[in-house]
């Protein structure tokens, strides 16, 4: 899945 | 979380809190770029929307909500507050050679073509050349306030140690984010020459003078 960056970074 | 994101989101955060308490304190926003300071706006406003639907801690969300406020904050003392100390003619960058092709290169690079992501990718190109505006008003003039140097350090080097967050990141989660990285690795380097006369003359308590 493209959308897989990690979310939990400012 | 681990320790150089912790401690570059403290770095983010100071510079903030310098920035305002120069401002505060010397009652004049004199030598700090207005249009950087919108362009951060912008770039908060585009990324952390995700406030309203996404959850991820108290850390995360209360850091989203002062970005946001503080930023729109320095734009009201700006703008209304300590505006005669505001001098638009050395504020002199086009922001709109950084707009567009931060436009388009989010159409571009994004993890998903929707416009959530394209504003968050269009968000990390925006802040990886926000401080131009502010570091070419810098070279015009050619000096600066103590204080307002400690302030863009403390900026450049929140994005410097989230280079070895996402170094630690990588080995230890396997995650990966190129949109990111790169823009940081560009936002860091453009610090370099600033980093060199901070680290070389301000810490040395000289003044910062760039050479004519």
């Amino acid at each position: 899945n493209p959308a897989d960056r990690p979310k939990d970074e400012l | 979380m681990n320790l150089f994101r912790l401690l570059g989101d403290l770095s983010h955060l100071a510079s903030i809190l310098v920035l305002l308490h120069k401002i505060q304190t010397s009652r004049s926003c004199r030598g700090i770029s207005f249009k950087t300071q919108a362009l951060y706006v912008a770039v908060f406003v585009a990324r952390y929307l995700d406030l309203f639907w996404r959850y991820i801690s108290l850390y995360n969300s209360a850091m989203k909500v002062f970005f946001i406020g503080s930023s729109c904050y320095i734009l009201y003392l700006m703008k209304y507050r300590y505006r005669p100390t505001n001098d638009p003619s050395i504020d002199t960058f086009r922001i709109e050679y950084l707009l567009v092709p931060c436009a388009i290169l989010s159409l571009i690079f994004n993890y998903n073509f929707m416009p959530t992501e394209i504003l968050w990718s269009f968000s990390i190109f925006l802040e990886s050349v926000a401080i131009l505006p502010q570091l070419f008003m810098l070279q015009r003039t050619g000096e600066a306030e103590a204080i307002t140097t400690h302030y863009l350090a403390a900026l450049g080097i929140y994005r410097a140690l989230y280079i070895p967050n996402w170094i630690y990141r990588y080995f230890t989660e396997g995650v990966i984010d190129p949109i990111a990285v790169t823009a940081g690795i560009v936002q860091t380097g453009l610090y370099l020459d600033f980093f060199y006369v901070y680290f070389t003359k301000v810490l040395q308590g000289q003044k910062f003078e760039l050479p004519a």
